[in-house]
């Protein structure tokens, strides 16, 4: 599906035959054209058999151990995918297994070329294998960040992030906790830097936390489920359900969100995230009246 | 101050940090959420008559005396609209207009790109969508986003992209053809193209 008729340059949303992954496609400038990749994948919480604080209400901690399991097995499935094409809107719509979806749209009429990524995850599974989950979507850009990012979490100034550093002491167990340790909170943009070709722009509608755990990519944990408390007060494991007991086995929560992604020059990111947080923070608030007959003429 | 104190309060005890952050046990932060909403229905209903006295007063003063108002000619938000929920849309059936009311709070002209659910038989015919001034605003209807809806309920979105001015209240008119009208086709909402190209 193919949005051109954005001003600043087109983004388009493709599937990649390989392996049915998720591609978003946005000409940065003359010169370059930047492809994003969108995959959903979960962490195993980690239970805290090590002695060490489990992953809970106030910890996250994946078991890092372990890779992110892929919510679904890299292949291409058309049953998978729905996609559909209009002049106001185009949407493509991926399943990541059969608790997790995407859909991406792109709007013809918008002056800010970007992708709109929203997000739904769960029930999340947990009685089948007995473990928690941190489940997160990635993006994968290409781009030579060489482990740096930036994030905002105060919407005012972007604080550049380094992996496995600290600016005030010296960061020296990157092998113990690899994943929780570069994970930064956002309060609505993170983005990659680091590459002079492009800068990929990442917002969201809440704040959720953010990390480059490889280069060129930037993921952020958008759902969880966990067994285990951690010791730090709550008293419970962060196991929420929708009917909020805790002796039935009722399914977990469902949760829905929504991502702004683009890609720029590095000059001109600023100017476009920007725009799209104040956006983004700031919603038009809609209210709706059935007004047949003399309500319409009269509200004409 | 009474019509907010519900609100105030809901949100004065939502400071503390678990609120904040979710640490704290389910039934406590469904406590939270609960009040909350509380606090927002009462604002909700205060805003719906404010909103109806600007309706029900614009239009000449010259103009009659309305008829006893419609139940229905209530604006009201839709909150539940990223889920596809929005029982006045949904309840339209062809014949009907709904005005959508978009506030924009920015100081500056933004583009809104609208999404609201309708229900399968009354974006069936045909759907119109106008602003105020009476131009056709260009628009498309597709399938709504999984999860699949709950029975009974909409199967079709409605989706348009409109510019809205600064600091200010735009309306639209989201009309379902009744049987006998006729419309240019180019006004029309476009059915999306489901393509597996």
């Amino acid at each position: 599906s193919e949005s051109d008729a954005n001003d600043g340059g087109a983004v388009s949303v493709s599937v990649d035959p390989n392996d049915g992954g998720l591609l978003v496609d946005f000409v940065v400038d003359a010169t370059f054209n930047l492809t994003a990749k969108i995959t959903a994948a979960f962490y195993a919480s980690h239970d805290g058999s090590d002695g060490f604080v489990p992953s809970g209400a106030y910890v996250f901690r994946p078991d890092s151990s372990q890779e992110a399991t892929p919510l679904r097995t890299p292949s291409f499935d058309a049953a998978a995918f729905r996609a559909f094409r209009s002049g106001v809107l185009a949407e493509t719509r991926v399943a990541f297994g059969d608790w997790a979806s995407v859909a991406v749209r792109t709007w013809s009429k918008e002056r800010v070329p970007h992708a709109e990524v929203e997000w739904t995850v769960g029930p999340i599974p947990v009685e089948a294998d007995g473990v928690g989950k941190e489940v997160i979507v990635r993006y994968s850009t290409g781009l030579a960040t060489g482990g740096t990012w930036a994030t905002d979490s105060n919407g005012r100034d972007m604080q550049p992030r380094r992996r496995d550093h600290r600016d005030d002491w010296t960061f020296r167990n990157a092998s113990e906790e690899p994943v929780s340790s570069n994970y930064y909170p956002f309060g609505s943009i993170a983005t990659l830097t680091g590459d002079e070709r492009a800068g990929f722009h990442l917002l969201t509608d809440r704040s959720q936390g953010v990390g480059s755990i490889r280069d060129g990519e930037l993921e952020a944990m958008v759902h969880r489920r966990n067994l285990n408390d951690d010791w730090l007060g709550v008293g419970e494991a962060m196991n929420e359900t929708q009917c909020g007991c805790r002796e039935c086995d009722c399914p977990g929560l469902v949760a829905r969100g929504t991502h702004l992604i683009a890609a720029t020059t590095p000059a001109t990111g600023p100017r476009t995230y920007r725009e799209l947080q104040t956006r983004s923070q700031n919603p038009t608030q809609l209210a709706f009246a059935k007004v047949n007959g003399w309500f319409e003429e009269s509200i004409r | 101050w009474d019509l907010f104190r519900p609100l105030a309060e809901a949100v004065a005890v939502a400071q503390h940090h678990d609120a904040v952050s979710g640490t704290a046990k389910q039934h406590v932060t469904n406590d939270y959420a609960v009040r909350i909403q509380r606090g927002v229905d009462g604002v909700e209903g205060h805003f719906s008559r404010t909103l109806n006295a600007a309706l029900l007063t614009r239009g000449s003063p010259s103009a009659p005396a309305p008829p006893s108002p419609d139940p229905d000619a209530v604006a009201t938000r839709c909150p539940l609209l990223n889920v596809s929920a929005c029982p006045v849309t949904e309840s339209m059936t062809p014949g009907d207009v709904v005005a959508v009311l978009a506030y924009n709070p920015l100081a500056w002209e933004r583009m809104e790109h609208v999404r609201i659910p309708m229900n399968a038989a009354a974006a069936r015919r045909a759907v119109v969508v106008d602003a105020s001034s009476g131009e056709f605003v260009p628009s498309a209807t597709l399938p709504a986003p999984p999860p699949a809806p709950l029975a009974g309920r909409t199967t079709t979105q409605l989706v348009f992209s409109v510019a809205l001015p600064p600091l200010s209240v735009s309306t639209f008119f989201v009309r379902s053809l009744s049987e006998n009208e006729v419309l240019p086709e180019t006004a029309l909402a476009e059915a999306a193209e489901e393509t597996g190209a």
